[in-house]
């Protein structure tokens, strides 16, 4: 449905302009590195079902791009533009991220199994793991344009996929709690900093009117 | 209403 596939290419986006970003400014300035660590966990985690379980050409290749794009953007970021990472202002407590999600895990599950609470683990860590993110751009005070755009878009995915979870109710009777309940903490987490983001956007335009 | 089996989301 619509709103999946406009959720998924949010979510495409997002990533392309990280890379983007930095490749251009050969820089990793403003991003924060954990938030990224935590990406590739919430990857790697959500997708072992690639070694088991077949959905569609679609979603196995985006699976495999999600991993190798997160794990990219760590590698540029430890190695390849390490001299000018500075990592002292990106001090979020990530224990209690990892914690959280971990006990929710445990409590939230369709089945006890290995797969399936690191799945709902991937789900939980998720909504939370842009946190440090945020907070190293509240830290720094100003953001580029461009990790604002970033946000943007790796915030509207998952709030793309709210719309698409009330369709797939309708249309296909499914209804998936976990992703549901996480996707909404997520979009929750995010909306501050979409009021904000909103704000910016009008004003420039504003700015820019003759 | 069905529950979820198997993940075909991301």
């Amino acid at each position: 449905n619509l709103f999946r596939i406009a959720g998924d290419i949010s979510h495409l986006v997002s990533i392309l302009i990280l890379l983007q970003t930095i490749e251009k400014g050969k820089t990793t300035s403003g991003i924060s590195l954990k938030t990224q660590i935590l990406y590739v966990v919430v990857f790697v985690t959500r997708y072992l079902d690639l070694l088991t379980t077949y959905v569609s050409l679609y979603n196995s290749l985006m699976k495999i791009f999600f991993i190798a794009s997160s794990v990219y953007v760590v590698w540029l970021m430890t190695s390849k533009y390490n001299k000018k990472f500075k990592e002292d202002q990106d001090v979020f407590p990530v224990k209690y991220l990892v914690g959280g999600s971990f006990v929710m895990s445990l409590l939230f599950h369709y089945k006890f199994t290995f797969s399936e609470i690191l799945w709902s683990f991937s789900l939980w860590l998720e909504a939370v793991c842009i946190l440090p993110q945020l907070f190293l751009l509240q830290k720094t005070g100003e953001a580029k344009a461009i990790t604002t755009h970033y946000i943007f878009a790796l915030g509207l995915y998952r709030a793309l996929y709210i719309p698409n979870w009330f369709y797939r109710y309708y249309s296909e009777n499914r209804l998936d709690l976990l992703s549901v309940s996480a996707g909404l903490l997520q979009t929750t987490i995010y909306s501050d900093f979409f009021y904000v983001y909103y704000q910016k956007v009008l004003k420039n335009w504003g700015f820019n009117l003759p | 209403v069905k529950e979820a089996d198997g993940h075909d989301e991301l």
